[in-house]
């Protein structure tokens, strides 16, 4: 995403916003719903709130113009520019002009009003051009956006949360159960919070929940929350396990069957490769966690109740695996989600759980929330 | 003399890049005969903005698949600031 020069900004939070006129292409209240639900995919993540005035000078005004109509640039007909709207301000600013040259439907069969105006008004609240084709401030017209489940992406929230912050959360607000089946976006300090992967990456720490993970360097207090495809597009949801070989600079991902590689954000070619040319027998549909260790050159990956180990010279299992993983990770298991080292001990997730785990005196060192890493 | 189809349709597709880059990527008025021009050039270095930008391959020069994405309807406000 990007900001306008001078990272423009509105200095208070509720602002006011005027339809000045309409175009006849649609319905005067099919206007104002696009125009209502479009403000709202920004008021759903910003502490930004809206209301319409119907005189006078509102913060956005709008207007369907055609041609020349008293600013600096003049439409151009029908196609090619569909709108503009300028960055936060007085006058002029903050304002979305649309070309009623412009066939405007409710649909994608015409323009869509609702698509355009929302990014419009991304402009009005200070975002500029995203260079992400899946951003709604991305600057060609998509005909082909799903309206139905029209989502922002990552980087528009990113984007706006960069100016604005994240809507402030009310204590009042029950969480409503969803029937959808798409996961809930995860609250990194719910006491429930499980993980479904955890590893390091160039020296981050990075914790894998459903869509999302969180990003966490050392130095910083808090982490960062993004979604896994803004990053990595090929990469599945729901991962089971993932690890960092650091001395190649590549993270192995594991979602059933299949895993994949990465080097920082890209995705390796040739990439997903099956779980068993690892050496895994057939009847291992998935692997649970998995950790490098640095010190022995070799990998740990949980199944179930037991745990394979993989020498990452030669490329192949040790003989003598699976073991229990209780054996030799006394305290831990019997099964986990998700493991990691950081500072010699390693971290082992089971639930909301988290154990810390030394290997050279091969005990747990202590019992940890989930979430201890981030700063709850 | 009325020019042939092809000759037309490129021509078009000069002005269309021309006015696209003064519009969106700020490239200067006076900047001509840019397709003419060697790699080196300010209006190639904008192409190669544009496409690194649009998330095309960045050749610098103006490709189906650039004149496609650039004949899209799209936002009138410049993609890149001062």
């Amino acid at each position: 995403f990007r900001t306008f020069p001078g990272m423009p900004t509105w200095r208070k939070t509720h602002l006011t916003y005027r339809i000045v006129n309409y175009t006849l292409d649609l319905p005067r209240d099919a206007v104002d719903s696009a125009i209502e639900k479009a403000l709202k995919v920004w008021e759903e993540v910003t502490p930004l709130t809206f209301s319409r005035i119907c005189e006078g000078e509102a913060d956005i005004m709008i207007t369907f113009a055609v041609r020349k109509h008293g600013d600096f640039f003049d439409f151009d007909g029908p196609g090619k520019v569909l709108a503009h709207a300028y960055p936060p301000g007085p006058g002029i600013n903050g304002d979305a002009h649309f070309d009623d040259d412009e066939q405007w439907t409710k649909d994608t069969s015409g323009t869509n009003l609702f698509l355009v105006a929302a990014h419009e008004l991304g402009h009005s609240l200070g975002l500029q051009h995203s260079d992400k084709p899946e951003a709604l401030m991305y600057p060609v017209y998509n005909s082909s956006t799903d309206l139905a489940r029209f989502r922002l992406s990552q980087d528009d929230v990113t984007g706006i949360q960069s100016l604005y912050g994240p809507p402030p959360a009310s204590p009042d607000d029950p969480v409503k159960p969803t029937e959808s089946a798409r996961p809930q976006t995860p609250a990194k300090c719910d006491p429930t919070l499980s993980l479904d992967a955890v590893t390091t990456l160039r020296g981050e720490i990075l914790f894998f929940k459903d869509r999302h993970f969180w990003r966490k360097s050392l130095r910083t207090l808090e982490p960062g929350f993004y979604l896994i495809s803004s990053f990595w597009p090929s990469l599945p949801s729901g991962m089971d396990a993932a690890y960092e070989v650091t001395s190649r600079d590549i993270v192995f991902i594991f979602k059933g069957k299949q895993f994949w590689a990465i080097r920082g954000n890209e995705v390796q070619a040739g990439y997903p490769r099956g779980i068993h040319i690892l050496g895994f027998p057939p009847s291992v549909k998935k692997i649970d966690a998995a950790i490098f260790d640095k010190q022995k050159k070799k990998t740990y990956f949980f199944v179930e109740d037991k745990y394979w180990r993989f020498d990452e010279k030669k490329q192949s299992m040790d003989p003598g695996f699976p073991r229990q993983i209780v054996e030799d990770f006394p305290g831990v298991g019997p099964k986990v989600d998700a493991v990691f080292e950081a500072f010699g001990f390693f971290y082992f997730f089971s639930g909301s759980s988290q154990l810390e785990f030394d290997p050279n005196a091969k005990k747990v060192t202590r019992i940890l929330k989930s979430n201890s890493w981030f700063h709850c | 003399l009325p020019l042939n189809g092809a000759a037309r349709d490129e021509e078009d597709s000069m002005d269309l890049v021309q006015h696209y880059l003064e519009d969106y990527y700020n490239l200067a008025k006076d900047a001509k005969q840019f397709a003419k021009r060697k790699d080196s050039s300010p209006v190639v270095k904008k192409i190669q903005e544009m496409q690194k930008f649009l998330g095309l391959k960045v050749t610098g020069k103006l490709d189906s698949d650039t004149l496609q994405v650039m004949r899209k309807p799209r936002c009138g406000v410049p993609d890149l600031g001062e």
